[in-house]
């Protein structure tokens, strides 16, 4: 259940990134920051969200900016799970090449971005 | 779990999960389960405490040595009168029936609600997201805004009209006795331990009218197999009654409960499903069914029975509340307990929603928009009223007498301290 929830809070965060960044027309950097700028300092809310920002900022803004959707990009991450003898969970519509092609290929970009954040870290 | 584990924040969240497990409120020094602080559980949950050092000082209690030298029961209405040496709680409040308003509820009853503006790209700002930790720290709920124990104004849209504010109104000396006992998710096999927060006692407190709201957690869940995981008849039967038994052990004679029957939710896919999200509102690409589709896929779908696109189990659903709604009508028929009596209705949603078309609204704009489930401040305000009405109507007694002496503890005490 608690895997429900977390897939379910990635895609809503990274549409509204994405709409963000269409709303101001800026780039996916700027709409993460902006997001991060509207928590307030309380209970270091501001601060988590840079923290978590600095983690998985530079993941995410290389696959938002090879136009992947909220749902493609959650499972790239692994915030989204596919339950074995289960279907693929997702809000938007299926991309043209199905979802579980388009998850591979954004997975593929996963494993070397992710082995580049953790050299960084 | 994961932001929890952070050093900075361990703390505050073992505090913060303390609260939410005993329904009690944080800051509470004397122990009277009433507190000098809004959130956690505090005084937008049950009135605000007077004196925090004293636990026989509180909101509902009868007043001791009718609060000639202090205000015990924290309604604002104490000392002596310098014309006639009379205390002023012996004088307006004396056989005037005031009683306190209890609420055993869930989600809906709590009043769940989830700012819009904190998922909407164009409406976000600083502002917008500056009420999270108060927001959080009252579980995603708005009681003081609640049809039942509402206090406030509403800032959340619509208006604040409830149980609480019309008791007060017609007798003054309700003024803070209110109890907001509704925890998200809340249904009758877990109601128990809800009441069990309780903040009554036979011995020093007044009677109180206890609303026992679950209005579809009892049918609602998320699991692949709704149906199975639905309360049966005989299961509610106990639940209730087992409930029903500890009440009066605990609420004073003289007390009323009134059981609520289940919604009907088929309100939610037929108004719902073809609707944009706010979500899906910038590029018209999230409706409502495809989010109920994706919650059911992951197993949170707060109600999968009737946030479906399948009218047969939408329908089995609305079979299931309506044969929970008559175990509860056949209960308020047949049990008879010491200290209260207890009477049913159901859920009005037919007459909120033909009330709000008299008013120029539509439907899907009483349900709440992010979660697309829960009732709205909207929906929650008019079912009060009719609610209200229904009961002035069929059983005024419930509600006592209007105080004659209203007026003069207007004057006498202004707002009687406030909230």
């Amino acid at each position: 259940k608690n895997h429900g929830y977390t897939c379910v809070g990635c895609v809503i965060t990274i549409s509204i990134v994405e709409q963000l960044a269409e709303v101001h027309n800026s780039t996916v950097k700027e709409a993460l920051e902006r997001l991060c700028g509207f928590f307030s300092e309380i209970w270091n809310l501001k601060r988590i969200c840079f923290l978590l920002l600095d983690i998985f900022g530079p993941t995410i803004i290389k696959r938002m900016e090879a136009k992947m959707n909220a749902d493609m990009l959650c499972y790239s991450i692994h915030l989204c799970r596919q339950r074995a003898g289960q279907p693929h969970c997702h809000l938007y519509d299926l991309p043209k090449v199905g979802l579980n092609a388009a998850i591979k290929e954004s997975e593929r970009m996963a494993e070397t971005q992710i082995s580049e954040t953790m050299h960084g870290l | 779990s994961g932001i929890c584990s952070l050093p900075f924040l361990k703390d505050l969240c073992k505090n913060i999960e303390k609260v939410i497990k005993s329904k009690l409120p944080y800051k509470d020094f004397d122990g009277d389960k009433f507190s000098t602080s809004p959130n956690l559980r505090g005084y937008y949950w049950r009135g605000r405490d007077c004196d925090d050092t004293e636990s026989s000082v509180h909101p509902g209690r009868r007043p001791d040595n009718w609060d000639a030298k202090k205000d015990s029961n924290c309604n604002g209405i104490w000392g002596v009168d310098p014309k006639d040496g009379i205390p002023y709680e012996q004088k307006f409040c004396n056989g005037t029936d005031s009683k306190g308003i209890i609420i055993l509820g869930d989600s809906a009853a709590a009043h769940f609600h989830i700012p819009p503006e904190w998922i909407t790209a164009s409406k976000m700002s600083k502002k917008a997201f500056s009420n999270i930790p108060e927001v959080l720290s009252n579980e995603l709920d708005w009681p003081q805004f609640s049809g039942t124990t509402g206090f406030l104004n509403s800032t959340i849209g619509g208006w604040t009209e409830s149980f609480y504010l019309n008791l007060r109104r017609r007798n003054h000396c309700n003024h803070r006795d209110y109890q907001q006992l509704s925890k998200n998710g809340a249904s009758s096999e877990n109601i128990l331990d809800l009441l069990k927060s309780l903040a009554r006692t036979q011995q020093f407190d007044k009677p109180a009218i206890v609303i026992f709201a679950l209005i579809g957690n009892d049918v609602c869940n998320g699991k692949r197999d709704t149906v199975k995981h639905m309360t049966r008849p005989d299961e509610m039967r106990i639940n209730v009654i087992q409930t029903l038994h500890y009440l009066d052990s605990q609420v004073p004679k003289g007390s009323h409960v009134l059981l609520t029957g289940l919604v009907n939710g088929d309100i939610l896919w037929d108004n719902m499903h073809s609707r944009y999200h706010p979500l899906g509102q910038l590029n018209k690409d999230v409706t409502y069914g495809q989010l109920y589709s994706f919650l059911s896929c992951l197993q949170v779908n707060p109600c999968r029975g009737w946030m479906s696109s399948n009218s047969t189990l939408r329908d089995v659903t609305t079979k299931r509340a309506a044969q929970l709604s008559s175990v509860l009508k056949e209960i308020a028929i047949s049990e008879k307990y010491a200290n209260f009596d207890v009477f049913y209705m159901d859920y009005p949603l037919k007459e909120i929603t033909e009330l709000w078309h008299k008013l120029g609204g539509e439907t899907w704009q009483l349900i709440e928009p992010v979660d697309g489930f829960h009732p709205n401040q909207i929906a929650s305000a008019l079912g009060t009223r009719i609610l209200w009405e229904k009961i002035l109507r069929k059983w005024p007694y419930i509600l006592g007498k209007e105080n004659p002496f209203n007026r003069e503890i207007a004057s006498v005490f202004k707002d009687q301290g406030g909230h």
